[in-house]
C-alpha cells in the first residue's frame, strides 16, 4: 500500500519532489 | 566536535562537502521534535523499539535532505535520484550512525542521534539476539575505523562515494554520476596521501571499510524484514517502503 506504481516508494518520491525544498 | 577545516592539501570537492554537512545539534533538535509529536491515531506512549524506528525514518529524511542539497545530485532528475537513494539508504544509515559513534568515543555505550546514550549492557540483556548481533559487528568497525583515525574530511568523502556507488549503467544520467565518482576517488586518495603519508594504504583501507558498511546494511535490512514479518514495525514506516521497494 505504501507503493506507488512500479514499486516506486511513495514516500521517498515525496521528499524528493521538486516543489519541496530542501531545508 | 572538529570544526571544519579546511586548509592546505583539502581537496575542493571535501570543502565544498564539509560546507554541506549538517551540525548535528540541528539535526537532534529536529528529530527530537519529531518525536514528541504524537503519532496519529495511536495517541498512547510508543514503546522503546517503535521510538526507535520513528527515529530511524527521521534520520534517514535527514541525509535525504542532505542528498538533496549536494553537488551533482541535485542536478540529477528524480528518477536518478531515487535510484541512487534505494541503492544506498541503509549503507548512508549504517555510515552516519558509525561516524556518531567515532566522534562519541566510548566502548560500553552507544550514541543515538537524539543524544540518549545506551549502554551496550542494556543492548545486550534488553534486544533480542538479532539487534544485539547487529549492534556488536557495528561496534568492530567502529573501533577499525578509529584506529584508522577516521576524520570528518574523510568521512564526508566516503559518505558522499558510498551516494553514487551505484553501476552507472542503472542510471539515465551516466557521465553526470561517472564524473562524480571519479571526482570523489581522486579527492579522497589526494587527501589521504597528503594529510596520513606515513599511512600509505589509508585510501584503500577507507574503501574496504565501506565493503563492511555494505555487509552491515544488509544485516540490518534483514533484521527489518524479520521484524516486519512479525508484525513489529510501525505503520507507513519509510524504511519498509525503502526495503519493499523495487531494486534495481
Amino acid at each position: 500500500p505504501c507503493q506507488g506504481a512500479e514499486g516506486r516508494p511513495a514516500i521517498l518520491y515525496a521528499l524528493l519532489s521538486p516543489s519541496l525544498e530542501p531545508h | 566536535p572538529e570544526p571544519f577545516s579546511g586548509g592546505p592539501g583539502v581537496p575542493e570537492l571535501i570543502l565544498q562537502l564539509l560546507q554541506l554537512e549538517p551540525e548535528e545539534e540541528q539535526v537532534r533538535a529536529r528529530i527530537l521534535g519529531c518525536l514528541q509529536e504524537p503519532t496519529k491515531g495511536r495517541p498512547d506512549q510508543p514503546a522503546p523499539f517503535g521510538l526507535l524506528c520513528r527515529m530511524a525514518d527521521q534520520t534517514f529524511i535527514s541525509i535525504v535532505d542532505w542528498a538533496r542539497r549536494c553537488m551533482v545530485f541535485k542536478e540529477l532528475e528524480v528518477a536518478d535520484q531515487m535510484t541512487l537513494l534505494q541503492n544506498c539508504w541503509s549503507e548512508l544509515l549504517v555510515f552516519d550512525h558509525v561516524y556518531r559513534q567515532i566522534q562519541h568515543g566510548k566502548d560500553a555505550s552507544i550514541l543515538l542521534v537524539t543524544g540518549q546514550e545506551v549502554e551496550l549492557s542494556t543492548v545486550a540483556a534488553q534486544a533480542g539476539s538479532m539487534l544485539h548481533s547487529l549492534v556488536l559487528r557495528t561496534q568492530e568497525l567502529v573501533l577499525q575505523l578509529h584506529a584508522l583515525q577516521l576524520d570528518r574530511q574523510e568521512f564526508v568523502c566516503l559518505k558522499f562515494l558510498i551516494l553514487f556507488s551505484l553501476d552507472v549503467k542503472f542510471l539515465n544520467n551516466h557521465g553526470l554520476v561517472k564524473d562524480a565518482q571519479e571526482k570523489a576517488n581522486a579527492a579522497l586518495l589526494d587527501y589521504t596521501l597528503c594529510h596520513y603519508p606515513h599511512c600509505g594504504d589509508k585510501f584503500q583501507q577507507l574503501l574496504l571499510c565501506l565493503v563492511e558498511v555494505r555487509a552491515l546494511s544488509m544485516q540490518a535490512k534483514e533484521y527489518l524484514y524479520h521484524k516486519h514479518l512479525g508484525n513489529e514495525m510501525p505503520r507507513n514506516n519509510l524504511l519498509i517502503e525503502m526495503l519493499q521497494a523495487k531494486q534495481t
